[in-house]
């Protein structure tokens, strides 16, 4: 049996926010430590990687690995029944062919139970290797998605440039062409606000916005983004998951394959 | 517009 109970069920509503506009449907892989999913959207340029650690549930029991395979839509829809303030809890036999989530109010005056049939998906999983990459950047998430969405007006892509002064964000198109630029931080005294650039050598990629602006979706889960990339590999786009002491719950991840210059 | 490569160039399935 699968069951999983998390206190602050708004964090699964912000993952599903994160994920439905790009993905249709996907499995989510349960194991003792925790949930995770790994999907590619529909056109196969980008993938997600997520995962909800185990210790992250107020509770939490997998008595054996489990693939729960889901309509994400349908799933989103459920999930829009739950006030933020729920409780969440996620249940599912080992041979299931449906899922259920419990929403409880704070006060354990409202119970609800939603029962979504499971889909058979074969669980093709892409092979991540770990990266040193050449350059990576932190920065605000609301500052990542409101240049995501300032440059959209200009082109369909946006070059990022990264060296040792900062990083630009450079788009163009029949309206004209704008430049972004920020700069290191000097003083971090509010890691949240802070700009960071841990560069190991110069980058130059491009990469369309449309799918950029699907990622910052996920920038309710995180006031931190880190972009990292490297010459001819994806870039990967980081919204780490903490609690409010800061440790890792779990991650959703984004890979983004640069667009190829003429 | 650039062409756009595909993710699966990049990542091969396990």
């Amino acid at each position: 049996m699968f069951e999983a109970r998390l206190v602050e069920g708004s964090l699964l509503k912000k993952v599903m926010e994160s994920i439905k506009d790009l993905l249709n449907e996907a499995s989510w892989d349960c194991s003792g430590n925790g949930m995770c999913l790994q999907a590619m959207d529909s056109s196969h340029v980008a993938l997600v990687s997520l995962m909800l650690k185990s210790d992250g549930f107020e509770n939490y029991r997998c008595d054996r690995s489990i693939s729960l395979g889901i309509n994400l839509a349908s799933m989103s829809k459920i999930l829009k029944c739950a006030s933020n303030d729920d409780i969440i809890t996620i249940r599912a036999e080992d041979d299931a062919d449906a899922i259920t989530f419990m929403f409880e109010s704070p006060k354990q005056d409202r119970v609800s139970d939603y029962e979504m049939k499971l889909m058979n998906l074969d669980t093709e999983h892409l092979g991540i290797p770990d990266t040193e990459y050449a350059c990576v950047i932190k920065m605000p998430s609301g500052e990542f998605s409101r240049i995501c969405r300032d440059l959209s007006v200009l082109g369909d892509s946006v070059i990022i440039c990264c060296t040792k002064d900062g990083v630009r964000f450079s788009a163009k198109g029949d309206l004209g062409n704008g430049n972004i630029k920020l700069a290191q931080s000097a003083n971090v005294d509010k890691e949240e606000e802070a700009v960071v650039v841990d560069m190991r050598e110069a980058v130059t990629l491009t990469f369309s916005l449309r799918y950029l602006n699907f990622f910052t979706k996920a920038a309710p889960l995180s006031s931190q983004v880190s972009l990292s990339m490297s010459e001819d590999v994806p870039l990967m786009v980081e919204y780490k998951i903490n609690d409010k002491e800061g440790d890792s719950k779990g991650y959703v991840r984004y890979y983004l394959a640069p667009k190829i210059e003429d | 517009m650039d062409p756009q490569a595909a993710i699966d160039e990049y990542y091969i399935l396990n």
